[in-house]
């Protein structure tokens, strides 16, 4: 899993 | 992307375009606080450095160019352009942000996931995100009387919030392994700030009056 998965928020 | 978030991001949007083209057309930024665009504009910068590092989509990379832009646009506008400079409450909008940034700096340095450069900046910029609207809200409770559009700012602000709430349940149910502590409690501290202004924007909108704060 990518754990920086809220990265693509904005 | 899902629809929360989508919802979310054209908020997010509506509500910069919206303070844009009130200060762009009628040549006026009374009622707005140029901390609170200032503190955006910090926010904004800090949080999208990765803009050089990773690329996630051409919607994502465009969209931070967008408020980066737009956001300093407003802080230029305000300081620079000699007829909206003068229309800010300058004698008004006396909150000390300052005090807002250096905590919230420190708080970074202790609470983050990794310690890195970008890391400890992102995650700062989602604490000071979370205050960034106080100098607004103080304004508008001392100036109490609301032009229509920076009410719309403000609501279409806190719409943006709450969307991104559904959007990180939805998330967390649909996504395996979604857990952000720090996303999460940043943005709903941010969330319930909006809280009192949305009561009593209700309110003048189910009584169909000019909204007013109480001082």
């Amino acid at each position: 899993p990518n754990d920086h998965s809220t990265k693509d928020e904005l | 992307m899902n629809i929360f978030r989508l919802a979310g991001d054209m908020t997010h949007l509506a509500s910069v375009l919206v303070l844009l083209l009130k200060i762009h057309t009628i040549k006026s930024c009374a009622g707005v606080s140029l901390k609170t665009q200032e503190l955006y504009a910090i926010v904004f910068a800090t949080r999208y450095l990765d803009i050089f590092t990773s690329f996630y989509s051409i919607y994502n990379t465009l969209m931070k160019l967008i408020f980066l832009g737009s956001s300093f646009s407003i802080v230029w506008y305000m300081r620079y352009h000699k007829t909206v400079r003068r229309t800010y409450d300058r004698e008004q909008d006396t909150f000390r942000h300052w005090f807002l940034v250096l905590p919230c700096l420190l708080l970074a340095l202790l609470i983050h996931e990794k310690f890195t450069f970008l890391e400890v900046l992102w995650t700062f910029s989602l604490y000071l995100e979370a205050v960034a609207i106080l100098p607004q809200l103080v304004l508008l409770q001392r100036t109490r009387n609301i032009d229509n559009l920076t009410g719309q700012y403000v609501f279409l602000l806190g719409g943006y919030r709450g969307f991104y709430i559904l959007n990180w349940i939805y998330r967390y149910l649909t996504e395996p392994h979604f857990v952000h502590w720090i996303t999460w409690i940043a943005g709903l501290v941010q969330t319930l700030l909006y809280a009192d202004f949305f009561y009593y924007y209700f309110q003048s909108w189910k009584n169909n009056k000019k909204l007013q704060l109480p001082a």
